[in-house]
């Protein structure tokens, strides 16, 4: 149950470190 | 508290002041309680933060403590949809979307830090038509202001003395832009980024270090739409 926590977290971090935008271009 | 009776207390009418302590020990039993828990609560628990939020945005005098409210209630979603199931729910409830739009408010910088900051996480987790639905939101709420839809970005973006308000602008921004397929649209959006104000600030973003993966991004996906064109 826990791995679907988190979900919000992850996708902010992604954001921030830019690392969303790369994904994405790729 | 069990799930079900934070049901009842946000039914029952509750006081203001009664309600940011009920809204806070909710904020805190959502991050700390199984997804089961958030499960229960959200059945009928999510319906009534959306009835309570959107009866603070409505109200025409807004109090401190109503600006608290709203704040907290921001939080309380946020903490809600740190799951699939509450991510799910709410991209199913269309007043979940207008609601976030509206309380895009640049006067109240901390809650509109967070209110960016997840419209922005909906636009990068694949989900149908999410961009044209976030837009349609942003659209309604700025025709509620009479302003232009991305004015409050670019005003946010303004507010030297918020960076992590600048921040969560400039994520959302590059959100937004980059997420169409199809490349006139992105250099749509962009332009209409740049006409609302954005190429006005754009240098002297610059100094702020803290936006400097956030501009590198924009300027780089800038260059390659330029390219592709």
């Amino acid at each position: 149950e826990n791995d679907e926590t988190g979900v919000m977290d992850s996708l902010l971090e992604a954001l921030q470190s830019g690392a969303a935008f790369r994904d994405r271009r790729k | 508290l069990s799930s079900q009776e934070y049901v009842h207390e946000l039914r029952s009418g509750i006081t203001e002041d009664k309600l940011l302590n009920c809204l806070e020990s909710l904020r805190v039993s959502l991050t700390s309680n199984p997804v089961s828990w958030v499960n229960n609560f959200g059945h009928e628990g999510l319906g009534l933060l959306l009835d309570a939020l959107e009866k603070l945005l409505d109200k025409k005098q807004q109090e401190s403590i109503d600006k608290r409210n709203q704040h907290k209630l921001i939080q309380c979603l946020k903490a809600f949809m740190n799951n699939k199931y509450g991510l799910q729910r709410i991209l199913g409830d269309e007043r979940s979307l207008l609601l976030l739009a509206r309380a895009i408010d640049p006067r109240q910088t901390n809650m509109m830090t967070e209110t960016v900051k997840i419209l922005s996480a909906f636009c990068i987790i694949g989900e149908e038509n999410i961009l044209d639905k976030i837009l349609a939101a942003m659209t309604i709420a700025a025709e509620r202001n009479n302003k232009e839809r991305f004015a409050p970005i670019v005003e946010g973006l303004e507010n030297h003395e918020a960076q992590q308000l600048q921040v969560a602008c400039m994520q959302l921004i590059n959100a937004l832009v980059t997420s169409p397929d199809d490349l006139d649209f992105r250099i749509h959006l962009r332009n209409e980024f740049l006409r609302c104000g954005l190429k006005k600030i754009l240098p002297e973003l610059k100094e702020t270090e803290e936006l400097d993966i956030q501009l590198k991004v924009f300027n780089e996906n800038k260059e390659e739409d330029s390219i592709e064109l």
